[in-house]
């Protein structure tokens, strides 16, 4: 059962999730008293990489265009800061107490504070990334209901010359998102609404160049071709909010816990 | 315990250098 909703998440964050769990338990049971080793070497390395970690982190937050993940970087690397702090402490109460209990409590403090803060900054991304893939989604959208004032043969092709690029894009985003996914049920909601909007592209254009010719040549049906044509785009556009819908889901609903 | 915790120590920064590559790596 997946407890990160990426893979990338996922194979970053698990092994370390489960050493600190294992070693909370480990420390509970040792609470007795087993002298704990001189981690002043290993906790410097941890120190070195959080430094460069933040140095990144406040840069690309610095430059970035998206102004929630501006917002939320610096939290997070503040957070996996005062983490490092907490390990450096303890490090330095374990050099002159190798048994003392608050240098254990803040090891513990300071692993999960690390562990929450990395989790908090890949998430923070994690989210930038699908309002990349939304905004693609919301453009296509938008642009499908131009497919109702399409009346010209000349319109259409300018129709279909517009609509490719960001329907191609977001085909291409949905299918990287899905394989990144690790939620069984997401990722096949994400895979049906996304063959459905790409079946349905065909279907749309013959259905829009039926009503033009119907329009022109003054033939009857001219009703029932616009209504044809609107069934295709509503349908389009309800498959498209169900992957915006799909994308922004990161818990496990109970279908998924089946 | 005491190679579990410098294992942690270890994995953290392992961990933290990966979290590093996806911020380089991705465009914000």
């Amino acid at each position: 059962m997946p407890v990160f909703h990426t893979k990338t998440i996922e194979s970053i964050l698990e092994p370390v999730a489960l050493q600190v769990s294992q070693l909370v338990i480990l420390h509970e049971e040792a609470e007795d008293g087993n002298a704990m080793p001189d981690l002043y070497r290993p906790v410097q390395a941890v120190c070195a990489a959080v430094n460069n970690l933040v140095k990144v982190g406040r840069e690309t937050a610095e430059t970035s265009a998206d102004k929630v993940l501006k917002q939320e970087m610096p939290l997070a690397l503040n957070r996996v800061e005062e983490a490092s702090g907490l390990l450096v402490d303890a490090s330095g109460l374990l050099r002159d107490d190798p048994f003392s209990v608050p240098a254990r409590k803040k090891l513990i403090d300071g692993a999960r504070g690390i562990l929450s803060g990395t989790s908090a900054l890949l998430l923070a991304f994690d989210e930038a990334e699908v309002r990349k893939i939304l905004r693609v989604c919301k453009s296509v959208l938008e642009y499908l209901a131009i497919a109702e004032v399409v009346e010209s043969m000349e319109d259409l092709v300018t129709f279909v010359k517009n609509l490719t690029p960001g329907m191609t894009t977001m085909s291409k985003m949905i299918d990287q998102r899905e394989k990144e996914l690790t939620h069984q049920v997401h990722r096949e909601k994400l895979v049906y609404s996304i063959n459905s909007v790409k079946n349905l592209t065909p279907v749309l254009i013959s259905g829009i160049k039926i009503f033009v010719t119907t329009k022109q040549t003054g033939g009857r049906g001219v009703g029932e071709s616009q209504e044809n044509r609107n069934y295709v785009v509503t349908k389009m556009s309800q498959e498209i909010h169900e992957i915006i819908r799909v994308l922004q889901l990161t818990t496990y609903d109970e279908e998924g816990w089946d | 315990i005491r190679v579990g915790w410098e294992q942690l120590m270890t994995a953290i920064s392992r961990n933290i250098n990966e979290v590093e590559n996806q911020i380089l790596t991705r465009d914000a």
